[in-house]
């Protein structure tokens, strides 16, 4: 993977879909396109979306393809 | 854990766990550092298979075999990010605990009854989790940290696999919810009817600090029990200081040490060579922890004392397990240390190990220095924490894999550890929430978060009120405010029958974002469907119906009306009188006074007048005040703390 990746959570308007995918995985493999294979965890039930290794760039271009909500990338908590 | 299920009131043949059964069948889900599945707290002995539409499961991977898992540990799964030096990532798919928080946490709040358990023979007793025959399911999520990616994918998994409850000893500083992807997961995990409780943070006792302050979920802070482990120091001038430890060694050896020299240091890697502390005891000049016990140890010295000199204690420090003698002063200690050890050429003092656990001489609760204080910062209408909980010396099952004191270079492995924190305090309160899910299956998060509240205490067991352990340095002491202790410290017993309980749901919730004017891109990210916000609450935030107020008085409002409604709970027809406690200066008013419900679920509305009266303008901005409203019968007591800010 390229160095400078990280890891972004990908949040997605489920609802917004394209009929043309028949799952929402292909759909988020379709966003992730070519870097479809750094997709680590896809998320269906407390939120949709799914988290991917993403340059910056590419996760400021995510953040404005149609159907998703918000780029974040990764942080970490801490236990207390 | 030892003690503190008892210290909240549990008792084994009455009161809340027979009444629900000990929790038997409410599964917790941990989002933690995994598991030791083989601790006796993690025993299935006379635990039934769980439910059948269980969809969870425990992973079969190298270093973790499913067959580990049974009627009590019923899912373990790993999403833990390892970045590989050669780069990239790996999931590492071992639930197994490397690091002992997850194995504490998840049995503080549901291990099995364990007859005898103890950490170097302190804290010795029988042990039990607050819900000792709820079942566990643990998530791990977190080794040195927990990135969100992982935390995320996570609660997804938990509540994908049918948990009731997720536990999360975890934080971050706070970020407005939309900005904020464990506020959204855990809104996702309360649609679905998942209690959530999270640990407050560490950062007290500075304000505001308080993290996870989401309405939807419970925030906890932490307090002590009426546990203490003393060890004293005598120092050259015949003053005696006690401390706390968890140094054990034989009596005799305790007795023959003699005075030994004193040697400040900053504790520092570099700062503790040969030549300077060997043979001597040596004074950290902040609270080090006990891995520095093993550097001082390494570096030839005869003993360590750390001192906390910071505000974050007054009388209740943490207990280290030193490996070397050694104790942890107060600040209030740490401060007569220092002035004798500036008083003379050659300062020298001698340790006293009694290795007594004392127990019910120590006023308690008291909240901890360390827990994080509101109030919200996002939100300051919502009073955030919720609670208090036992979160100072919490002895509770441990890792295999790692030594007690965290320290690489500690070879000691335990069963049980004991730390502080509210990571400690969590899961306290997610036992007590199993307790009430099993008693009332049908409740809502925000019913149970009400129990919670409306029946915590804000005194002390010996009915005084409880005091913040920031407060002051020395004797005089002052009691913790709502801002540090939320509605106070979680009673099981009363939590188990409120009577009366403040509801809501995903549309109260809804509503409340878009009081905040969230757009409705970031209403999205909550709740999917939405195309616009259709409504907003009447008054604003304070107005969601929360078991707490807030009332803000901003220099040109002298009156706010909140409103509030009911539920009841009970199976009887009742009847409730308001009692109100105000600063001087503040009139309040509720109507009607009187609330008579006649059949269960049934609802009743009331509203609060808040009156500031000429006097109160010499409040300076930005100054808080407390008080409470209490609806009272002869049976229940339903108490909201009342927070004034000026």
């Amino acid at each position: 993977h390229p160095s400078t990746s990280h890891t972004y959570i990908v949040l997605a308007n489920h609802l917004a879909k394209p009929s043309k995918f028949d799952t929402l995985e292909r759909w988020y493999a379709s966003m992730a396109g070519k870097n479809s294979n750094r997709i680590r965890y896809t998320y269906g039930t407390v939120m949709h979306g799914f988290a991917a290794r993403l340059t910056d760039g590419e996760a400021q271009r995510m953040a404005t393809v149609p159907g998703v909500s918000s780029v974040y990338k990764d942080r970490v908590y801490h236990t207390q | 854990t030892t003690r503190s299920p008892w210290f909240m009131g549990l008792h084994d043949d009455f009161g809340a766990w027979p009444d629900a059964e000990f929790g038997d069948g409410v599964i917790i889900g941990f989002v933690d550092t995994g598991i030791w599945p083989e601790r006796a707290s993690f025993n299935d002995a006379g635990l039934s298979p769980v439910r059948s539409t269980w969809r969870g499961k425990c992973v079969d991977v190298p270093g973790f075999n499913a067959s580990l898992c049974n009627n009590k540990l019923v899912g373990a799964k790993s999403f833990v990010t390892v970045e590989l030096e050669a780069g990239g990532l790996l999931t590492d798919p071992s639930p197994r605990d490397i690091a002992g928080h997850g194995t504490h946490v998840a049995s503080t709040a549901a291990g099995s009854e364990v007859p005898s358990a103890d950490l170097f023979q302190f804290a010795g007793g029988r042990a039990s989790g607050v819900a000792r025959m709820a079942r566990i399911a643990m998530y791990r999520a977190c080794n040195r940290g927990c990135f969100t990616s992982d935390v995320v994918a996570a609660i997804d998994a938990a509540v994908t696999d049918g948990v009731d409850l997720l536990s999360m000893s975890i934080a971050y500083p706070v970020e407005p919810f939309y900005n904020d992807l464990l506020s959204v997961a855990t809104f996702g995990a309360e649609r679905r009817g998942v209690f959530v409780v999270l640990a407050g943070g560490n950062k007290g006792p500075t304000a505001p600090t308080v993290s996870n302050v989401a309405p939807w979920v419970t925030t906890v802070g932490a307090a002590t029990t009426d546990r203490v482990f003393p060890a004293t120091l005598t120092l050259g001038n015949g003053v005696v200081l006690t401390g706390q430890s968890l140094y054990n060694i034989p009596f005799s050896q305790s007795q023959g040490a003699g005075m030994i020299p004193l040697v400040r240091t900053s504790c520092g890697e570099y700062d503790l060579t040969p030549d300077k502390v060997m043979g001597k005891v040596v004074v950290c000049s902040q609270d080090a922890g006990a891995s520095a016990g093993f550097d001082v140890e390494r570096a030839g010295g005869a003993g360590i004392i750390s001192v906390d000199n910071t505000e974050r204690f007054w009388d209740t420090v943490m207990a280290q397990p030193f490996p070397l003698p050694g104790l942890l002063l107060s600040s209030a200690g740490g401060k007569k240390l220092a002035d004798y050890m500036s008083s003379v050429a050659y300062p020298v003092a001698s340790f006293n190990f009694t290795c007594d656990t004392v127990t019910g001489e120590n006023r308690a609760p008291m909240v901890a220095g360390f827990s994080s204080r509101g109030p919200n910062p996002i939100v300051p209408e919502i009073l955030k924490p919720d609670v208090i909980a036992p979160g100072v010396n919490i002895l509770a099952a441990w890792s295999g894999a790692a030594s007690p004191s965290h320290s690489e270079m500690d070879p000691r492995r335990v069963e049980y550890n004991i730390l502080s924190g509210t990571s400690m305090a969590c899961p306290h309160v997610a036992g007590v929430a199993a307790l009430i899910k099993k008693r009332h299956g049908d409740w809502t998060p925000a019913m149970i978060r009400s129990a919670l509240m409306t029946t915590a205490g804000p005194l002390d067991k010996d009915g005084r009120d409880i005091v913040d352990s920031s407060s002051a340095i020395g004797a005089v002491v002052m009691g913790a405010t709502p801002l540090a202790a939320g509605a106070g410290l979680v009673l099981p017993r009363l939590a188990m029958d409120p009577g009366l309980v403040y509801d809501a749901g995903t549309q109260d919730y809804v509503d409340f974002l878009c009081t905040l004017n969230y757009t409705v891109e970031q209403m999205r990210m909550f709740v999917p469907e939405l195309s616009k916000c259709a409504r907003t609450i009447p008054g604003g935030v304070a107005n969601l119906n929360y078991p707490s107020f807030v009332v803000v008085f901003d220099g040109r409002t002298r009156v706010r009306t909140l409103t509030r409604t009911l539920t009841l709970v009970s199976a009887r027809p009742e009847s409730y009188n308001v009692t109100v406690a105000a600063p001087d200066g503040v009139k309040v008013t509720v109507t009607p006074a009187t609330l008579e419900f006649r059949w269960p679920k049934e609802k009743r509305s009331y509203s609060v007048q808040f009156s500031s009266e000429a006097e109160a303008k010499a409040r300076p901005a930005g100054t808080w005040e407390f008080g409470h409203i209490a609806w009272e019968n002869r049976k229940h007591r339903v108490r909201s703390p009342v927070a004034f800010k000026w």
